[in-house]
């Protein structure tokens, strides 16, 4: 099973075993060439002894064995290495949080807190809403009120005016001064019955 | 810290890769060669662990600086300092963005939920005062046509 | 799998604060 150490690409940008076979293909590289270039030398140098009995067959199945040797080290001691690297400087202990996640530390939320929150937020921006409309109408009804209550006093002080209009002629107690005006109206209409009469 | 632990393993791995291939074990491979030129061989063999080392270091500094390693280890070393007492294991991504990306936004949501709650108050007790006066605003116009009525029948 | 890993990784590193940002301008808008 692959570990392919997502963490620590978060953090490093790279996967550190891109990292180690990047270095690992680069060394290897380095230690062909210098064979190359040891036994391009060597066989450059053996131009100069024409009559010695060494053959380039013979140099390059050197070169083989001294590199096979080296390979060997080589692999040995670079999974060494790979394996102290990728223990101890390109890894992320599992105790240690990168500072972009630190709020997973300060709020361990579960996914069904987070959704009941998300939730609680509907609800109350449906609140809200009814709120504000009954706020709306309840205003709506104060200014109406205010229309109401202008007429109804308009009318309140039209009786008030009638009333004074009353006082002001020596009438004060309406329903008095109305029975005494219609008994008055009814004596006049005696008294002018009774001239009429003798009148004829 | 990690950026002298990495130098000193790379240092090892190339002192036990020289060890490995010792001049000896040089010499023995180019036997025939060596009893010829001994020198030449040495001064062939010294060239080449010289510039192995060198090609190997000049590579380490090439990853380093493409890395920004130097800059990472000093920083991760911070991070893990700060660490340090912590011993339970730390949060890591759950495999699921959404709700990972959740928990970030969670202070967020908590700051609106808290914005709702203190607007959603403010609007009830504002409401309550202007019910209460719409309860009073309705008694008023009772008590007012209550009047004009009992005015009203006295006059009919 | 080396290149998704490394896509995986920073899209976990860059994209919460991007969200975080539309976020954030959704509430403010909200509450404006």
């Amino acid at each position: 099973s692959v570990n392919p150490m997502a963490y620590e690409a978060q953090f490093f940008g790279f996967t550190p075993q891109t990292c180690m076979l990047r270095i690992y293909i680069a060394f290897q590289d380095y230690l062909f060439e210098m064979m190359q270039l040891v036994e391009s030398v060597i066989l450059k140098k053996l131009d100069g002894f024409p009559d010695c009995k060494i053959s380039p067959s013979e140099i390059r199945k050197s070169t083989e064995k001294f590199l096979l040797f080296m390979k060997e080290h080589f692999d040995k001691l670079f999974s060494k290495m790979e394996e102290v690297l990728l223990q101890l400087v390109l890894n992320i202990p599992k105790n240690v949080l990168l500072p972009e996640d630190k709020v997973h530390e300060q709020y361990p939320y579960s996914k069904e807190q987070f959704q009941e929150l998300q939730e609680e937020i509907q609800q109350l921006q449906q609140q809200y809403k009814a709120e504000a409309a009954a706020g709306q109408a309840l205003r709506a009804e104060l200014e109406e009120q205010k229309a109401v209550q202008t007429e109804l006093e308009k009318i309140l002080k039209w009786f008030e005016g009638l009333e004074n209009i009353c006082r002001e002629h020596g009438t004060s107690n309406f329903k008095e001064s109305f029975a005494f005006l219609t008994q008055n109206a009814k004596k006049l209409q005696d008294v002018l019955k009774d001239v009429e009469e003798k009148s004829r | 810290g990690r950026s002298q632990l990495f130098a000193t393993v790379v240092d090892t791995f190339l002192e036990k890769l020289v060890a490995a291939g010792s001049y000896q074990r040089f010499a023995s491979c180019y036997r025939r060669f060596y009893k010829l030129q001994p020198q030449v061989t040495k001064s062939i063999y010294e060239q080449f662990i010289s510039q192995l080392q060198s090609s190997v270091r000049e590579e380490i500094e090439e990853v380093k600086a493409e890395g920004n390693l130097e800059k990472l280890f000093s920083s991760l070393d911070k991070i893990v300092e700060e660490a340090k007492n912590r011993e339970e294991p730390a949060w890591r991504p759950s495999g699921v963005p959404e709700e990972d990306t959740g928990s970030a936004m969670l202070p967020y949501l908590l700051k609106h939920r808290a914005f709702l709650l203190r607007i959603l108050g403010e609007k009830q007790q504002e409401n309550s005062r202007a019910a209460e006066a719409v309860l009073a605003g309705r008694g008023r116009i009772r008590e007012l046509q209550q009047l004009i009525e009992d005015h009203r029948q006295a006059w009919q | 799998l080396d290149e998704l890993v490394v896509e995986t990784a920073t899209k976990r590193k860059q994209w919460p604060k991007k969200i975080l940002r539309h976020t954030i301008q959704t509430y403010k808008a909200e509450q404006e």
